[in-house]
């Protein structure tokens, strides 16, 4: 194996084409597959991007193709290539479109031949044990029995170690995925130029002004923060504060203020509110809105106090937005809020909702 | 005859030295070596290839040698960085 692989672990992979010798589908599945296999022995998660520059760029290619430093020879004989962790090619898999790719029956099983290129891009060489997957041979083992030799998972362990303990693991889906229809989330905020999704261990980041979309692990920027977070939102003094429970962390830049959490009723919230459910500043008027089940509180970021006059019903002072939210951040004067799997473009000023849309809309799916 | 077993010898020889190039970057430590050398540079290679796939390790190019070597498999070579 080749050391020190991937420094993150949460990995985005794109195809960028297809072959002809299967639906679409069944390439996703078999690519899907292919990398399931190393995720459930390392702590390595893989998001699929359908744009813009991923860690492992997937193609099927023939000959010589553009500038891989490796050809391919027609029919039989070699019949994929990648490449070991690391920047522009590395990670990158290319499949030879001259074979005969098969989800089951003659030919090569697609899964079979990207799960052995994946360990090439995840820092594994060849194996000479003859059971291994990363045997240089194509074997047509059956691809419905797990592929991984012991030789294997030990070389891939020796480069990331194993899996999350289970006990570490919440219930449900570990990884979210971006393009998920019914995807909801914990809490959304702006982030300087950023907009940043929070679920569950996870944030997806995107920019502004370029189309990457950027998904981490939460600890991986804010290691004492907690998973599964509930609300938060951007103040008008380029900081953030996130939300759980009766606790809120203050955050500048990329470190968490010391002192936090504070509790949320220094923010002026009664004893029997309990958290938060989202959260959401009005830029323009230094006014932040707290929704706190059917209720929405008004706070003034310049005299840091609860305005009067609150709580008022979210259907009253939000009409048609329903009535509760997950989550909502502003962006260019407009409020997104997100409700299970629904999100709303309101505009503040005309207090009326000018779009309806999917959660992910931002992810271009 | 001979002329036929001639061809095949050099045809078996051409896919060897290219497996062996691709695989065992024999291409890279021989090209600047002398005919001779060259030889038992491929010859250590053949061994090389032969041990890595369990087969005997004989340095010629047995049936068995020539049959993985026929065999289809993946593009990434089987020894040194293949960075």
């Amino acid at each position: 194996y080749t050391l020190p692989g991937w420094k993150k672990h949460n990995l985005t992979y794109r195809i960028v084409n297809y072959t002809p010798d299967l639906a679409r589908a069944d390439v996703e599945e078999a690519i899907r597959k292919g990398l399931d296999v190393w995720s459930e022995v390392t702590p390595l998660t893989f998001t699929k991007i359908p744009k813009g520059t991923a860690d492992i760029m997937i193609a099927f290619r023939t000959r010589v193709h553009g500038r891989c430093p490796r050809y391919f020879d027609g029919p039989l004989g070699v019949l994929g290539h990648a490449f070991p962790p690391g920047l522009g090619l590395g990670g990158d898999t290319h499949f030879d479109e001259d074979e005969n790719w098969t989800k089951d029956g003659p030919g090569f099983n697609l899964f079979l031949v990207a799960a052995h290129e994946f360990g090439h891009s995840l820092g594994l060489s060849h194996s000479n044990d003859q059971t291994a997957l990363m045997f240089p041979n194509y074997v047509s083992l059956d691809p419905s029995k797990y592929p991984l030799s012991q030789d294997d998972i030990s070389g891939i362990q020796s480069i990331y170690g194993g899996p999350p303990k289970a006990t570490a693991k919440p219930q449900g889906p570990t990884v979210p995925h971006a393009c998920d229809p019914d995807l909801t989330f914990d809490a959304v905020t702006t982030f300087r130029r950023e907009v940043m999704f929070f679920k569950g261990r996870h944030v997806w980041r995107i920019y502004y002004d370029i189309t990457d979309i950027e998904f981490e692990l939460i600890s991986s920027f804010w290691p004492s923060l907690p998973a599964d977070i509930q609300a938060a939102y951007e103040n008008p003094k380029d900081k953030i504060l996130v939300f759980k429970d009766d606790n809120f962390w203050m955050i500048r830049g990329y470190a968490v203020l010391p002192d936090y959490p504070k509790s949320i009723h220094t923010l002026g919230f009664p004893r029997h509110v309990k958290k938060i459910d989202a959260a959401v500043c009005d830029h323009s008027t230094k006014k932040t809105y707290f929704f706190v089940d059917i209720w929405c509180w008004r706070y003034d970021e310049v005299s840091q106090t609860m305005d009067r006059g609150y709580p008022q019903r979210l259907v009253t002072y939000f009409p048609r937005i329903g009535l509760r939210v997950d989550a909502a951040f502003q962006h260019k004067g407009f409020f997104y809020f997100f409700r299970r799997a629904k999100q709303f473009e309101y505009d503040p000023k005309a207090k009326t909702i000018t779009r309806m849309m999917k959660t992910n809309t931002w992810f271009r799916c | 005859f001979p002329t036929d077993r001639k061809m095949e010898n050099e045809e078996t020889m051409q896919l060897a030295q290219a497996y062996l190039n691709q695989f065992y970057s024999l291409e890279i430590e021989g090209s600047q070596l002398v005919q001779s050398k060259n030889r038992s540079l491929i010859d250590g290679k053949i061994r090389e290839m032969q041990a890595f796939f369990g087969l005997a390790v004989t340095g010629k190019l047995d049936s068995s040698t020539l049959e993985v070597m026929k065999t289809p498999r993946c593009g990434v070579p089987d020894v040194g960085q293949y960075g």
